[in-house]
Formats: C-alpha cells, structure tokens, sequence
C-alpha cells in the first residue's frame, strides 16, 4: 500500500 | 522599487491561471534578475517554483529587492480585469504595501488601474538539493496532459516507468487497470511530439492524479513538459517560459 509523502520529507527547511 | 512592463497581459494571466488553484498566499521576491515565486500548493505535495526573467518584460527595474506578499487568487481576480493584449505595468515601491497594476490598451486611449493590497506573508522556504535524476523526459505537454486525464477515469494513482523502452503510465482501479506505453520517437513533421528519454538508470514512481492534475493545467503555457525523475525523490516537472520555468517539485507515493 503506497504512502503520499509530503514535500517536507524530502526536501529539508532552508 | 519595481517597475515590469509586458507588451501582452495575456503573458502574466495564463501563467496565473495556471497555477491559482494549487496556492493560496504566497510571496513573489522580484530582484533584478527578473520575478520568483516559491510555494507549497495547499496538500504540501507539490512545490511550485516560478521564475519570470527580467528580460521577459518589455520594460523591467529593480533596482532593491522587492517582496510581493499576496494571495494568487486576488492577483487573478484582478488580472481578469485586464484584456489579453493589454499592456501591462507592475509597479511597488520599496517596502509598500500595495502593488499597483496598469491595463492600457495599445491604442493609449484606454487606462485601468488598480491597487493590489499586499500582506507580510511569514513563509517556509525549502531548500531544492541539486538532484541527478535517473531518467529525464521530454514530450508534448498536452500528449501528458490527455494520458493522465485518461488514467484518472480508473484510479486515483498513477504508476510511471521510465526504461530504455520507453515510458509507461498505469493505474488501477475497482473496474480495472489500464496503461499507455510510449516508445521514444522523433517527430520530424512538429518536433512537439517527439519523446526524447535521457536514462542513467529504469526508475518507477507513483503519483496521485488529482495533484497531477493540477500540475498539467500548465500545458497551456508551453508545447513540452520536461519530466525528470529518481528513485525515491519528488519528480522535477518543468514547463519552459519564453525566459524563465514553471517547475513543479511533485512528492511520490512511497510503498511502505
């Protein structure tokens, strides 16, 4: 069962 | 200060339009090398990075940093306002707290004017790492724009896989499953529909379509959509602009 990700948990805060 | 000028409203409203959906306030940093915007959409599954360079504009000044703090969909509620081949004037002076829009129609015996109310906008700015994507695409924005619209009828998801056969969009769904398989080709005739694959390395990744969605509501803006993708990270969807890109920055759904 695939799992939407968010942006946040890939691309970090700058 | 800033001050931008397109021969052409129409430039700034399709660009607009495009992307009014996915984003609420946001702010637009105009520097001397043209208009950037960088927001979340609503779900936090897109980011959407919009540059409009400066040499886009038939007239352009800025000579400090200018922050546009405002929400996309008043900026489109007033573009409206504005015919398409009106011309088109931004103007904010340092630390204002409006932005003055201008309509004038080529003839010059017609002048609208309005003053857009800015707000401070306190936003999260992501850092984008540079990414080697495995595979890159290039195709007709509206050949992805019909499959995925096509894909949707069957599941909320969509399965794209990228080898050196080709490119491969499925989904499935309660009343069963589909898929469109495209070989690269060159289309001499319009090269729009030519598929060029760039591949390091076969790469498959899951998206949500309503999202995706969105995301090709761009295809009015450009002829052919770059998508790029690597295991495990948000796929780079990229729109080219006469001078500058709307890119999207999409999040996969992961198999736990």
């Amino acid at each position: 069962f695939a799992m939407q990700k968010s942006i946040e948990s890939f691309f970090g805060q700058k | 200060m800033l001050e931008a000028k397109l021969d052409a409203a129409s430039q700034l409203k399709k660009i607009v339009e495009a992307i009014r959906d996915m984003l609420g306030e946001c702010n637009i940093e105009c520097n001397e090398t043209g208009l950037a915007l960088q927001s979340l959409d609503k779900s936090h599954i897109v980011l959407v990075s919009l540059l409009l360079g400066s040499d886009g504009f038939s007239e352009y000044r800025c000579d400090r940093g200018v922050t546009l703090g405002l929400n996309i969909n008043s900026l489109a509620t007033v573009l409206r306002c504005a015919n398409n081949d009106d011309i088109l004037t931004l103007r904010s002076e340092d630390r204002a707290n409006e932005l003055i829009l201008t309509f004038e129609d080529s003839k010059a015996d017609r002048i609208s004017e309005f003053n857009l109310r800015l707000m401070d906008i306190d936003q999260e700015y992501l850092a984008i790492p540079e990414t080697e994507y495995a595979a890159t695409v290039v195709m007709s924005a509206a050949v992805l724009q019909r499959t995925l619209r096509d894909l949707s009828a069957l599941s909320e998801a969509v399965t794209i896989e990228i080898d050196k056969e080709g490119i491969r969009f499925s989904a499935e769904g309660d009343l069963g499953k589909g898929s469109t398989h495209f070989k690269p080709c060159v289309d001499m005739e319009n090269a729009e529909n030519s598929i060029n694959i760039t591949l390091s390395e076969p790469v498959s990744l899951s998206f949500n379509l309503q999202y995706f969605s969105n995301i090709t509501k761009a295809s009015s803006l450009s002829s052919t959509v770059t998508l790029q993708m690597t295991a495990g990270m948000p796929a780079q969807i990229e729109y080219k602009l006469p001078s500058g890109h709307v890119r999207y920055y999409f999040a996969p759904k992961i198999e736990d």
